[in-house]
């Protein structure tokens, strides 16, 4: 399971 | 990006465009809360600093510019061009109740504790529930005017509609964050209140009057 720093939602 | 993130971010999109043009028709601002709008001000600036630090697509660079520009646009219209008709009697909510206890939990509950990650969790948990001042300028007075009705409707939506991508995310892309998730939880059913009674009145051309 992984949770992206880079924030691609708004 | 799936049909549930697509039909939030286009609800999202809806709310704010609605508002303004309610706002800029009718030339008064009367009904809505000028504090949940400096707090959504609030909460797409800290959350879209990575504007500057990172590019993710044009899609996510125009929304995100759109919800900064046209929310200071509305704080401007509500303190400055149509101030006079600013319900300011009734926008009694204490913005610190939610921005200090926002601040606190950011500095606890966060994936890093580097500014910018801080600042990205203080912006969801603020956002979720930035709607207060809006939901407690209802309760006073009582009443919201229909078109104020469809502004809530589409904004309760949009993290509702969130949610659902979430589920889709877990499934299909094994993408889970726990804050995202509990955060737009808490933030939907804050609108569960306004849900009913916009069902039950606004969609059946009545005014949204809350109960006695």
């Amino acid at each position: 399971i992984k949770s992206p720093a880079l924030k691609d939602e708004l | 990006m799936n049909i549930f993130r697509l039909t939030g971010d286009l609800a999202h999109l809806t709310a704010i465009i609605i508002l303004l043009l309610k706002i800029w028709k009718t030339r008064s601002c009367s009904g809505i809360s000028g504090k949940s709008q400096i707090l959504f001000t609030v909460v797409y600036i800290t959350r879209y600093l990575d504007l500057f630090t990172n590019y993710i697509s044009a899609y996510n660079t125009l929304m995100k510019i759109i919800f900064v520009v046209s929310s200071l646009a509305t704080v401007f219209l509500i303190y400055f061009k149509f101030k006079a008709t600013y319900d300011r009697n009734h926008d009694t909510f204490r913005m610190e109740f939610l921005i200090i206890p926002s601040i606190i939990l950011a500095l606890l509950i966060r994936h890093e504790f580097t500014v910018m990650e801080v600042l990205w969790t203080f912006s969801i948990y603020l956002e979720a529930v930035a709607i207060l001042p809006q939901l407690f300028l209802v309760s006073k007075t009582g009443e919201a005017e229909t078109i104020t009705s469809h502004y809530l409707f589409a904004l309760g939506s949009y993290r509702g509609l969130y949610l659902l991508n979430w589920i889709w995310r877990y499934y299909f892309e094994n993408f889970l964050d726990w804050i995202s998730i509990v955060a737009g939880f808490v933030q939907t059913v804050l609108y569960c209140d306004f849900f009913y009674l916009y069902v039950t009145r606004v969609l059946h051309g009545r005014k949204l009057r809350l109960p006695a």
